[in-house]
């Protein structure tokens, strides 16, 4: 694959690692930590006390954790090479428009297929403890999403470099320097290829790492749907989630 | 700016992951 235009190897391998070095950093467990906690699960008593909860005190929660973890997502941008130079206008819609996806990119890394668990506050979790929700759909669309998605078995690097490809979409609307981004992903992309060659992947594993984008897509449109509906049920409650939260995912 | 005060904040501050 040609290179783009004014990038060199050298520029490709600079941005690799300093993608791969801002995933590390920033995300929230390390794959030692993860490996150690996966069989840490939920007992059927703590499972039934969380699905015993009140919507709006599960609701709290789980917009605390997403808090959390957008957190992260904002300084794993920040350290992607080219990001903050981009104007303050884009980097916004680029974080409001993806983080969303980031999030799920890296749940996957908190997703243990044996036994269909997420990591969730501390131990893995089956689908059924998130009832309270009432968002049954949502939450099994995550569950099949992070199924799928650790079937492809990325690794470290290359799910570092989706998710900063993923953030660094140009056609999200409203980007002031649409060029920009799109110069910025391209050179991400390339990384992306030629981490995959390097590794002597199929040139099938990206086709199916992007594949997965209208899923994610599906999903970030859906939560909105759901946080919409809750809102209007329990505006109170709706209106004591973390401001970040309501920030990036309000209106 | 208003709307995305928080944002702003945390694309300005120098955070480090310890930090989060």
């Amino acid at each position: 694959n040609p290179l783009p235009e004014g990038c060199s190897l050298l520029e490709i391998e600079r941005i690799t690692q300093s993608v791969l070095k801002s995933h590390m950093e920033t995300s929230q467990h390390s794959t030692e930590e993860l490996k150690r906690m996966a069989w840490t699960l939920y007992s059927p008593e703590e499972t039934r006390s969380y699905q015993t909860k009140s919507a709006e005190v599960m609701w709290q929660q789980c917009a605390i954790h997403i808090t959390n973890a957008i957190q992260y997502v904002v300084e794993f941008a920040k350290r992607i090479s080219g990001f903050m130079d981009l104007c303050q206008n884009d980097q916004i819609i680029l974080l409001k428009a993806g983080c969303m996806d980031v999030l799920l990119i890296r749940m996957c890394r908190a997703y243990n297929p044996i036994n269909n668990t997420f990591l969730f506050d501390g131990k893995f979790a089956t689908a059924h403890l998130f009832k309270a929700l009432g968002c049954d759909d949502l939450v099994n669309a995550v569950f099949d999403l992070a199924k799928s998605m650790s079937r492809i078995q990325m690794t470290e690097e290359e799910m570092a470099l989706f998710s900063a490809a993923v953030l660094l979409s140009p056609d999200r609307p409203w980007l002031t320097d649409v060029q920009k981004v799109q110069k910025l992903q391209e050179k991400v992309y390339m990384a992306l290829q030629r981490c995959l060659q390097k590794e002597g992947a199929s040139e099938e594993k990206l086709a199916k790492m992007v594949s997965k984008l209208p899923i994610m897509k599906s999903i970030c449109n859906l939560h909105i749907d759901k946080l919409e509906f809750f809102r209007l049920v329990h505006p109170e409650t709706a209106y004591t989630f973390p401001p970040l939260y309501r920030e990036v995912f309000g209106s | 700016k208003e709307k995305h005060k928080i944002l702003h904040q945390l694309l300005q501050n120098s955070t480090s992951p310890v930090d989060l």
